[in-house]
């Protein structure tokens, strides 16, 4: 889980 | 998608829809801060790049794109229709004080030191102080009209409710991003004392004015 972070939000 | 977020951002689009029939309806922008409005659109705009790199959902490229097109929206309003309007004498708030700082921290305190990755930060550190103008713009004029201060209640909810959706989503999925919930902390502290305002005057049916 060291990708880049993913942002699912608003 | 828990309720809180759903609740968050129907909150938002709310605010956003409710501005905009504001002006339209009224054909007036006083009392809204332009200030503000320019930040909200950096805001939208730096922080949805990702639209063209990363698909989330349907909903969230939706929503995305409404919250650019409603902000560019209310701009034109403001600045071209109806800038007859505008409040520009009571709207003074430097916003290079809130752009610059945040472009600072952007770049000091990030997750990972990428350009989209800042340009994401960067419009959470400014989300968080974007309302100051408004609400300065309020201050000087001492009072609001009933629709703004729903407006702004509409607005100041939003972040709240991403408040609970962000600790639901501590316990439920192990996931949290401290620069959201510190930034999303400060935004909502900046709303208490126009909440109070809002529950003890504008629910009661009076209009919200500040004591000279």
């Amino acid at each position: 889980d060291d990708e880049q972070s993913e942002h699912d939000e608003l | 998608m828990n309720i809180f977020r759903l609740l968050g951002d129907l909150s938002h689009l709310l605010a956003i829809i409710v501005l905009l029939l504001k002006i339209w309806k009224t054909r007036s922008c006083a009392g809204i801060s332009g200030k503000s409005q320019i930040l909200f659109t950096i805001v939208y705009v730096t922080r949805y790049l990702d639209l063209v790199t990363t698909y989330v959902s349907a909903y969230n490229t939706f929503m995305k794109i409404v919250f650019i097109a409603a902000s560019l929206g209310t701009l034109f309003l403001m600045y071209m229709k109806f800038r007859a309007t505008y409040d520009h004498n009571h709207d003074t708030f430097r916003i290079e004080f809130l752009i610059i700082p945040a472009t600072v921290l952007a770049l000091l305190i990030n997750h990972e030191f990428t350009v989209l990755e800042i340009l994401w930060t960067f419009s959470i550190y400014l989300e968080s102080v974007a309302i100051l103008p408004q609400l300065f713009l309020v201050s000087k004029t001492g009072e609001a009209e009933s629709i703004t201060s729903h407006y702004l209640f509409a607005l100041g909810s939003y972040r709240g409710l991403y408040l609970l959706n962000w600790v639901y989503r501590y316990y439920a999925e192990g996931h949290y991003d401290l620069i959201a919930i510190v930034a999303g902390l400060v935004q909502t502290v900046l709303y208490c004392d126009f909440f109070y305002l809002y529950i003890t005057k504008v629910l009661k049916g009076k209009k919200l004015s500040l004591p000279a």
